[in-house]
């Protein structure tokens, strides 16, 4: 978009080009697109400057979620956050990289391997666990997810344990038995901590396409999803599928996973990650 | 659908026996909107969309069909020639010990698909050997060695502070006495941007020479599949490719912008989590999906 000196058929292809190339989807694209085309006509954007600068703040808008109010713990209570999405995308990394950036804030922490199923998965998080610092609470491979967390909140609240983060093995959306088992989770979470959990983050990969609306809206509507992380955008996929997700479903994007060693996490800053589609 | 979306568009043209210039437009507009929201890249939308209407102009339209199903007709043929004609095994031809190597971005399922062509193999009655040359990931070759278990599968008994290339070598070299006839090399997923771990592969592939260098990519990878693909094919010179994860609700795309950049057939496609899951590549049938 630099050094264009008018604003053309031209130029909005290579806008409409931009945008579709780093995942903002059919729906999104053609209504920035049409956003900036009023624009023209009503000569406000008269440069392509301008209308660069018009479009950068239409997707700031899109992303600019507030928090999702809910619950604080009680005094002696930890802070729970359960961690859910799809197979791969980087759920265990990212509580390893949450449990160092709150053991870096002074917060006592303790993972819950919920991952109960794939092979190794919790040999996995106890690695982390010992490079962080944490202590794992967990059982047998095969065992109920549901009893190693409760048996992970009893020992946080024994130990009057700041922040607790649930891993859950993966799964896809569409798989309604193991939906089923994430909401059953859930409610034992609730049963035994009224206020838990205090978040239900959901991980996306920024490499994947418009699934990833099939996702959000799937899990959200199993478990009220209150944050959003982004993960592997130090690759070279823009992650542009959280903009329509963000507009639909006003979930805030908490952090952004940008490798895979304990210190790789950010906070979600939207200026950023709107300079970084346009390159 | 793109179905009923084309038999709106058609409903507008009356009479039209032919395919011409301006009923042709608005069901190509369809198409290219029912491929970008399958997640079929941008590039590759406007080569196909393209070529479509080099091959829809002045088709007569069949006796059966309406215009719309007439397109449909073409742009299902044309997706389907694309992602591969003919059904591709992995090609075990030559001296054994064969080799294959997995390699991908991380997360995509390299792992557990060592494990499904693991069973896979034996099934067919070879004596598969897996390999675990992760030497990075916390527990990954535990995760190999565990699925070996499940399976009753030689796992090579990796020692993480040589290199995956040494490593790779050294269970070349041990494969006899396991009596194994291929072997199954799991690498560690890594950025086709790191130039460093890129040249790892490199490396592996120059001690090795596999007999298959298969890309194993996650079926919902968006825009970003045609720069992943590209690259890894570039420096590796692919034999095949593995999607995963496809027994979800993505609509695939994917399989047409890495078949339509790299050019190597699909070999197989992850249905699920279990070792089990391991099917067959059609590209019909992923061809109605990506259509919607
Ligand atoms: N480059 C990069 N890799 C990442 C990032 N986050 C996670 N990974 C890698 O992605 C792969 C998968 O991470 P996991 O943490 O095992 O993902 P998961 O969601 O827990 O996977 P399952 O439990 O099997 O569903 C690992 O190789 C991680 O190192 C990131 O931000 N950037
Ligand atoms: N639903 C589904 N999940 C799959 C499929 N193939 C693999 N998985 C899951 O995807 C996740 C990642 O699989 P891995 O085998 O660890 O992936 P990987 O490519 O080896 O990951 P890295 O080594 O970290 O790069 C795990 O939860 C697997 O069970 C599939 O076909 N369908
Ligand atoms: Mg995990
Ligand atoms: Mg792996």
């Amino acid at each position: 978009l630099y050094g264009k000196k008018q604003i053309d058929e031209k130029l909005l292809e290579q806008i409409e080009e931009i945008l579709f190339t780093s995942d903002l989807g059919v729906a999104a694209t053609r209504e920035l697109i049409e956003t900036v085309q009023a624009g023209v006509a009503r000569k406000e954007l008269d440069q392509p400057e301008k209308l660069r600068k018009a479009l950068k703040e239409q997707i700031r808008q899109f992303l600019d979620v507030v928090d999702i109010p809910h619950s604080m713990p009680g005094p002696g209570e930890p802070y729970v956050i359960m961690v859910i999405g799809v197979n791969g995308v980087g759920k265990t990394t990212t509580i390893a990289k949450l449990g160092y950036q709150a053991r870096e804030q002074g917060k006592t922490v303790i993972f819950v391997a919920g991952d109960t199923f794939r092979a190794a998965a919790i040999e996995q998080l106890q690695v982390w666990g010992d490079r962080v610092g944490v202590e794992v609470i967990k059982q047998k491979q095969g065992s109920d997810p549901s009893a190693v967390v409760f048996d992970g909140l009893s020992s946080a609240l024994a130990k009057r344990i700041d922040v607790v983060l649930i891993d859950t093995a993966g799964r896809l959306h569409t798989k309604s038995n193991l939906m089923e088992e994430l909401e059953k989770i859930n409610r034992v979470i609730k049963r035994k901590l009224p206020g838990a959990p205090h978040e239900v983050w959901l991980v996306l990969d920024a490499t994947t396409g418009q699934n990833a609306v099939s996702q959000a809206e799937i899990f959200h509507k199993a478990l009220g999803l209150t944050g959003i992380i982004l993960t592997k955008l130090d690759g070279t996929a823009k992650g542009g599928i959280v903009v329509g997700i963000c507009r639909q479903m006003k979930i805030p994007i908490k952090f952004i996973g940008i490798g895979e060693k304990m210190d790789d996490l950010r906070p979600f800053n939207a200026p950023d990650f709107v300079d970084a589609i346009f390159g | 659908s793109l179905s009923d979306k084309l038999a709106r568009t058609f409903k507008k043209l009356r009479g039209q026996g032919k395919l011409s210039e301006n009923n042709i437009q608005e069901a190509l507009k369809e198409v290219r909107i029912a491929l970008l929201e399958a997640d079929v890249n941008y590039k590759v939308v406007k080569q196909f969309v393209e070529d479509i209407r080099q091959k829809a102009m002045g088709k007569e339209v069949l006796e059966s069909l309406t215009p719309g199903q007439q397109v449909i007709k073409i742009v299902y043929g044309e997706l389907t020639r694309l992602m591969g004609e003919t059904r591709q095994e992995l090609a075990l031809t030559g001296r054994t010990p064969f080799t294959l190597m997995l390699a991908g971005l991380q997360g995509s399922g390299k792992t557990t698909t060592a494990g499904k062509l693991a069973l896979h193999l034996r099934k067919l009655g070879r004596h598969p050997y897996l390999v675990p040359a992760d030497i990075y990931r916390p527990a990954a070759i535990d995760q190999l060695q565990k699925l070996g278990s499940q399976l009753g599968v030689p796992v090579y008994g990796t020692d993480r502070k040589l290199r995956p290339e040494d490593i790779c070598v050294d269970a070349l070299s041990k494969a006899g006495t396991v009596g194994a006839d291929i072997l199954i090399m799991d690498t560690a997923g890594r950025l086709h941007i790191d130039d460093a771990l890129m040249a790892e592969l490199v490396r592996i592939k120059e001690k090795i020479l596999p007999t298959e260098i298969l890309l194993v990519a996650d079926a919902m990878t968006g825009q970003d599949a045609v720069n992943v693909a590209k690259h890894f094919n570039e420096l590796l010179d692919l034999t095949g490719i593995i999607l995963t994860k496809m027994e979800g609700d993505a609509r695939g795309g994917a399989a047409l912008s890495i078949k339509a950049v790299t050019g190597k057939p699909i070999k197989f496609i992850g249905v699920g989590e279990k070792l089990e899951a391991l099917e067959p590549f059609f590209p019909e049938r992923t061809a109605s999906r990506i259509l919607g």
